[in-house]
């Protein structure tokens, strides 16, 4: 896998998308399933959540084009570029564009959901009988009013189930008529239009009014396409005429005729030779879920792969029952380490080091004994390219530095080790910790993350449990900084107070909490960590440090990943 | 028996014309998708970073790294993809 040059990715793990537009292929709710499930590919295996937004500036901004859209990077037709996403940032930075030249499917053929009929929503299902004739298309026979329709069964003439197609007729969508159907004829810059046109645009979007006369009522909206639309030619969402004429010769289906590309054509009139109005025939497309998954991977900052399995390739394939490649999930969890939180999934086995034993069946506040071998993992994620990191401390006489799911070390010798998965050594911690501390007499390690805390000692481990049951008031959300100070006492940090906790009593002491700059002058109050090393405190906030001495004097300020982290 | 049709090509109207050489294929692909730098040299440079080009495009893709355009290449070049670039300068 790749990343983009500086490990592009959002800070926040609530990232946010928005539906700027549709394509005429496919119903909206189709779109939208397919869109949510492309981004819950990713959310599956990361901390990232997505939340969908129907106005103002999203993360991920996600629209249709063809050719020219708007951005330096035009579109080029039918097949070829399907797609493209920009790495995340601001602007049209982690936006994502589809190519509309193109058939959007799921993949294997046309998905016509139906609306009205009997089939409550059902898509139609090809080929169906009715009055003994299979079709493989929506149809209007049996109508007098020119609806398209379908049946969602296989047979008609017995399961008597069926569906109206998408049509003009029916519905538009987007535009400024609520999804009204069109009208025929209107008036359009006073001519007449007995059906839906691109007249008037330059995106080459199909488009009709929905009142007798545009010109005086300004009321539109876009024409979906039929299955049987034609895609590109001179024609696009136009439907196939069956029959037609082309160099004298009668066609009752697509034809490749005529093309040394081999690729199906048909007219869109009954006459190729006289009007020469033509479009090629829907494939089975491309899938619309798998195309945007890979355009996503971009948008959260995954630049193409090698492996050719994997989603990242940049080459399209149709894969029927999708599943992420490794390659995709180490790539995802290196940017954002790996999923955390209330999915219930199963335990994975702890390895010993002779075999693997299933974990003993505990509830989380029961003591549970895992025996885990930390396990190294992709070395080529950088801590040096680490902004600020979740909490630091001093464990086994060793600083740590935890960020996302990893952590690293730097021995006595000073040299840094890792990255290594949190959830080897700490099974029961979240991916995200706020602080954490080893109590000088008991060795124990207490671990904090939002309103929790874990006390582990050596690999067995209690909780977590709320943090109020050590006296922190209720509203507090989190401890951003532990020091330990002599005779079991340790200082609980979170923005301008501290409190300072008695760990043999797990309670804190009365009089607490206090403020900080009327302790700790000269150090910012918004440290995102404060710990103790060698004697001295640290306060971080950003990539900076204030070191404190014994006499609570400032006596360094300088750069976490230099000084520390030894980069 | 029946005399194979002799096909007759036709040039329909609006048809996106991609009848181009597999060499103006081949150069506007390696330029696209970011293997060759835009503000190309020309003469012998030009071969020598096609060629090179070429290469690293047929290790991306998995392909034999002959660095010739041959048909295999010419192939995935008209296979449906991505358009984020594969290498950013």
């Amino acid at each position: 896998y790749q990343t983009f040059t500086g490990n592009l990715k959002w800070d926040n793990k609530d990232v946010t998308y928005r539906i700027l537009n549709y394509s005429p292929d496919m119903e909206a709710s189709l779109t939208d399933d397919a869109f949510a499930r492309a981004f819950k590919v990713w959310s599956d295996v990361t901390p990232l959540t997505f939340r969908r937004l129907y106005d103002g500036t999203a993360d991920i901004m996600i629209s249709f084009g063809k050719a020219d859209h708007g951005d330096p990077y035009p579109f080029d037709g039918k097949d070829g570029l399907l797609a493209h996403a920009y790495p995340p940032g601001e602007g049209i930075q982690g936006d994502a564009h589809f190519d509309d030249d193109e058939y959007w499917t799921l993949g294997s053929g046309p998905v016509i959901k139906t609306s009205y009929g009997n089939a409550e929503g059902a898509t139609c299902h090809f080929p169906f009988l009715f009055e003994g004739q299979s079709y493989s298309t929506c149809t209007t026979e049996g109508r007098t009013d020119g609806l398209p329709w379908c049946a969602t069964t296989a047979d008609y003439d017995k399961d008597k189930i069926f569906g109206f197609c998408p049509s003009e007729l029916l519905s538009t969508f987007g535009g400024n008529s609520n999804e009204a159907p069109c009208v025929f004829p209107f008036v359009f810059q006073g001519e007449k239009y007995d059906s839906c046109t691109t007249d008037g645009r330059t995106d080459g979007y199909r488009w009709c009014a929905t009142t007798a006369n545009y010109d005086t009522d300004k009321q539109y909206g876009f024409c979906p396409n039929r299955d049987t639309a034609v895609i590109g030619g001179n024609s696009e969402g136009e439907p196939c005429q069956f029959p037609f004429t082309f160099l004298g010769t009668q066609y009752s289906s697509c034809t490749s005729e005529g093309r040394s590309d081999g690729k199906l054509w048909c007219a869109t009139t009954s006459n190729y030779d006289t009007d020469k109005k033509w479009g090629f025939c829907p494939d089975g497309g491309y899938s619309l879920f798998l195309v945007a998954a890979h355009e996503f991977g971009h948008a959260l900052g995954l630049d193409h792969s090698n492996i050719k399995d994997a989603l990242m390739y940049p080459m399209y394939k149709y894969i029927e029952d999708f599943s992420l490649h490794e390659d995709d999930i180490k790539g995802i969890q290196y940017l954002y380490g790996p999923k955390t939180g209330p999915d219930p999934t199963p335990p994975e086995p702890q390895f010993t080091t002779s075999s693997p034993i299933l974990p003993t069946k505990s509830t989380p506040s029961e003591k549970t004994t895992t025996v885990s071998t930390t396990v190294h993992v992709d070395p080529s994620k950088d801590a040096c390219q680490i902004k600020e990191f979740d909490a630091i401390t001093e464990i086994q006489e060793e600083l740590h530095f935890f960020k996302d799911g990893y952590y690293w070390k730097i021995s006595n010798k000073r040299e840094r080790k890792g990255p290594f998965l949190i959830s080897e050594k700490w099974p029961a911690l979240p991916a995200v910790i706020n602080t954490a501390f080893e109590d000088q007499l008991t060795k124990k390690i207490y671990f904090f993350a939002e309103k929790q805390f874990w006390v582990y000692t050596g690999n067995e481990v209690f909780g977590p449990r709320k943090i109020e049951k050590l006296g922190l008031p209720s509203n507090l959300d989190r401890v951003d900084g532990a020091v330990q100070r002599k005779y079991g006492k340790v200082l609980l940090f979170n923005g301008e107070t501290f409190w300072r906790l008695d760990v043999k009593a797990q309670l804190i002491d009365s009089g607490y909490p206090k403020f900080f700059d009327s302790y700790f002058g000269g150090v910012p109050t918004d440290s995102h960590d404060v710990f103790l090393y060698k004697g001295f405190l640290y306060f971080c906030r950003e990539n900076f440090y204030w070191r404190m001495n014994a006499r609570r004097q400032v006596d360094r300020v300088g750069y976490v990943k230099y000084d520390l982290l030894k980069c | 028996w029946c005399v194979p049709l002799k096909s007759v090509y036709v040039t329909f109207p609006g048809d996106v014309i991609k009848n181009m050489t597999d060499k103006q294929l081949a150069d506007e692909y390696l330029q696209r998708y970011g293997y060759i730098d835009v503000l190309q040299k020309s003469g012998l440079q030009a071969v020598v970073s096609t060629s090179k080009a070429l290469k690293q495009l047929q290790k991306q893709l998995g392909l034999e790294e002959t660095g010739s355009l041959d048909q295999p290449t010419i192939d995935a070049m008209k296979q449906p993809r991505c358009g984020v670039p594969d290498i950013r300068n």
